[in-house]
């Protein structure tokens, strides 16, 4: 049958060799 | 062993009070033991079912909430895992170690791996310029002990979150340790977010399943505790075993034990402030498996059709600080396309019966993320919009009615690395229920 009820549906992508190193990962991150 | 009993414990820690002055030591082991009081019964529960390993989440002893200082009462200095060190056999042999050593004799007396997260402070020498005032490190870690009680692993995390009273390790950490059921692999909450440690344990140490304690606050609508580790267990193809912290104020919770091709079991409760075990038998070697999914070229629809017809009424809105192209879903079926930049997203669909007051649309993101501007996403997604007005698509919004009997979402992505996501009403998984087929769509399976 069909499907419950949606909220999202998604392709997520990480393009690892364009983030940006400007600052490293090492940074504490406090968005 | 072809299979193994996984179990992960969703904890609601018991936190100290906000205070900037640090508490004593023997207050800070109180709470500590307060919480492993807790932890005590799952493991004996999970042992009693027949696990062989438990996870338990981030930050589980003692909260989140500190400086460098106060934090220090609660940190012991963790060896080397080389050094081969049965805490609860031998307790006094590195220092003042309660808790290592509570932790150690859990896991022997019940016969089951555990992992656990705690802090681990390291003395350093006042000279070298990046030795903390205090004269130590102060990392967040990660132990396992095995079902002897044997020290087997420990992980510093490498990505902190707003975590001022812990300090990044020199490099990324790549902790793997071999059982006779499966080869593991350990990180962190937010590491999951980058390609070292997560996806380097699996691309170049082969793991089978990945131990993963953290601390998530639910993000609405991309990244859901449940939603986005379900999504990473199923783009790197490997089990992960996701404990979360249960804390409701903070949208704290989603925990689950995620199989390569379908989440086993999951947990989500923003209703109750009760922790929970939950218990599944999984694949040792999942790359063995016969349910093994196959390697998905993730562009390869999307690059060789002929984009559908871009409407005249792209607008542009947010999820979060990203701005994303959006299209909206007016009819009760078609094809559409939308692109941002090089990123077109494809959606063929039809609605069951189109609800009237709910409007969903077609969105697309390439770029640098958010306000640190460190991580490049490429993001294609259908959602639903918080309400019938189009300002309000991307933010948040709980609850659906509308049924979909056919979609099929795809991207022109430039990276291998692809997390399919999807979320019911009242933040659900669809288990079973959707596919990705080997060129890149990802499809409902009625």
């Amino acid at each position: 049958g069909p499907s419950e009820p949606i909220l999202t549906v998604s392709l997520f992508g990480r393009w690892y060799t364009k983030d940006s190193h400007s600052s490293s990962g090492g940074i504490s991150n406090l968005e | 062993r072809d299979t193994f009993i996984a179990a992960v414990y969703e904890h609601a820690v018991l936190r100290p009070k906000d205070t900037e002055t640090p508490v004593s030591r023997d207050d800070a082991l109180l709470l500590m033991n307060k919480n492993i009081d807790i932890l005590e019964k799952a493991i004996k529960q999970a042992a009693e079912q027949g696990a062989q390993i438990i996870v338990t989440p981030e930050d589980a002893l003692y909260g989140w909430k500190f400086t460098r200082e106060t934090i220090f009462p609660y940190l012991e200095d963790i060896p080397d895992p080389q050094v081969d060190w049965i805490p609860c056999r031998d307790p006094q042999r590195f220092g003042h170690t309660p808790i290592q050593t509570r932790l150690s004799c859990l896991a022997k007396n019940n016969s089951i791996y555990v992992l656990a997260n705690i802090g681990d402070k390291k003395r350093c020498d006042s000279q070298d310029s990046t030795c903390p005032p205090n004269g130590y490190f102060q990392y967040n870690t990660n132990v396992v002990y095995d079902a002897k009680g044997q020290l087997v692993a420990r992980y510093h995390k490498y990505h902190l979150y707003s975590e001022p009273q812990f300090d990044v390790p020199e490099k990324p950490e790549l902790v793997t340790f071999d059982t006779t059921f499966g080869r593991f692999g350990i990180f962190t909450c937010f590491d999951i977010l980058f390609h070292d440690p997560a996806v380097a344990l699996v691309k170049d140490f082969h793991v089978d399943t990945i131990l993963y304690p953290t601390a998530w606050m639910n993000v609405l609508p991309l990244l859901t505790a449940i939603e986005f580790h379900s999504a990473w267990a199923m783009g790197l193809r490997v089990n992960l075993l996701a404990a979360n912290i249960h804390h409701v104020q903070q949208n704290m919770t989603g925990s689950g034990i995620y199989a390569p091709h379908l989440p086993r079991a999951y947990h989500y409760d923003m209703e109750t402030d009760s922790g929970r075990l939950l218990l599944s038998e999984v694949d040792s070697r999942p790359r063995t498996s016969p349910a093994y999914p196959t390697a998905v070229g993730w562009s390869a629809y999307a690059t060789t059709i002929k984009p559908f017809p871009v409407r005249k009424n792209t607008f542009s809105g947010f999820i979060s600080r990203d701005a994303f192209n959006f299209t909206a879903l007016f009819e009760n079926a078609g094809n559409l396309t939308v692109c941002h930049k090089d990123l077109c997203c494809h959606l063929s669909y039809r609605m069951l019966r189109k609800e009237e007051n709910e409007v969903y649309v077609l969105g697309a993101f390439t770029g640098l993320h958010g306000r640190r501007r460190r991580e490049y996403w490429q993001v294609c997604t259908m959602l639903k919009c918080k309400t019938t007005n189009l300002t309000t698509c991307g933010q948040p919004v709980e609850t659906a009615l509308t049924r979909f009997d056919i979609f099929s979402l795809s991207g022109t992505f430039r990276t291998e690395y692809v997390f399919p996501e999807v979320l019911l009403t009242k933040v659900q998984l669809s288990p079973g229920k959707f596919e990705v087929l080997k060129d890149g769509r990802l499809v409902n399976k009625n």
